[in-house]
């Protein structure tokens, strides 16, 4: 397979947020990124998998700056719902993988998650698309995780 | 804001597939998708959320043609694990809207879910980067919702 793979890049200043167990119905999503957006909070990744008996988990980035603010918004949609909890992550890195027509990605995926997976770090939250592949990890494991995907891809670390 | 989407895109011949409940420690992801890789299995989307008690879930989406290989490869690695469930969904259309620089994009993210919670259309699953946000959604409702974000966004439907 061909080398796909242009550029790593690392994000250490966001912080991850998770709404758990909150409904899982129409209305739900666009209400947390309508009242991020009404503070101009910026969002890195979003992440939602398949619910389980009308539950679902929504998690997310932003920047540390934002923490507080996000707090309070959310606190205030949890109240409304009448069920449900947000935790907060400020202890991460988001090591990314950025190319052109991953398509068949799943090589790719899997060089950068063993690449990871040898060094022991723990991908705690996963985002792709053809464009890029995101991973999770812990904070402290940022520089080293961007060394090691630089290398399992062949590429120069210019910073 | 300015109009930052590009382009709105439908899939709908990708099936979701979950693997519940599975190990939450390096080189679980790596496995699974160096499985998949070595069968030439296409990957779109992966999503994965934080863990929990040591567990996690990873949900991705494959052609439906791959689905009856993925089966095995999936049900051979649980069965190593001895641990955790695999779970298929044929009935999912993937939707996705495409633009650059969508840093700001909660903005953006809040405009594509709510469009899809107006026509009561459930999000299943979200997985986004500043170039692309991905909904999952029910089969059915695909076309509909292709020409809802179209509109929501003011482009243009050419096909
Ligand atoms: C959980 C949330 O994504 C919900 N399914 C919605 O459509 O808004
Ligand atoms: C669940 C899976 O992503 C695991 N955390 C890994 O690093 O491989």
């Amino acid at each position: 397979e061909k080398l796909l793979v242009s550029g790593v890049t690392l994000k250490s200043d966001d912080a991850r947020v998770s709404l758990n167990d909150i409904p899982d119905r129409p209305g739900i999503a666009a209400e947390v990124f309508h009242a991020l957006a009404a503070q101009n909070i910026n969002v890195d990744i979003i992440v939602q998998s398949t619910g389980k008996d009308n539950k679902n988990t929504i998690s997310f980035t932003i920047p540390h700056k934002d923490l507080k603010q996000a707090r309070e918004i959310l606190e205030l949609l949890l109240k409304n719902w009448g069920t449900g909890s947000a935790s907060f992550d400020e202890n991460i890195a988001i090591v990314s993988a950025v190319g052109v027509g991953m398509k068949s990605h799943s090589g790719v995926a899997a060089s950068m998650f063993k690449s990871l997976a040898d060094a022991g770090i723990n991908i705690e939250m996963i985002s792709t698309s053809e464009i890029k592949i995101s991973c999770v990890i812990a904070k402290d494991r940022g520089r080293e995780a961007l060394q090691i995907v630089h290398d399992v891809f062949g590429l120069t670390q210019t910073a």
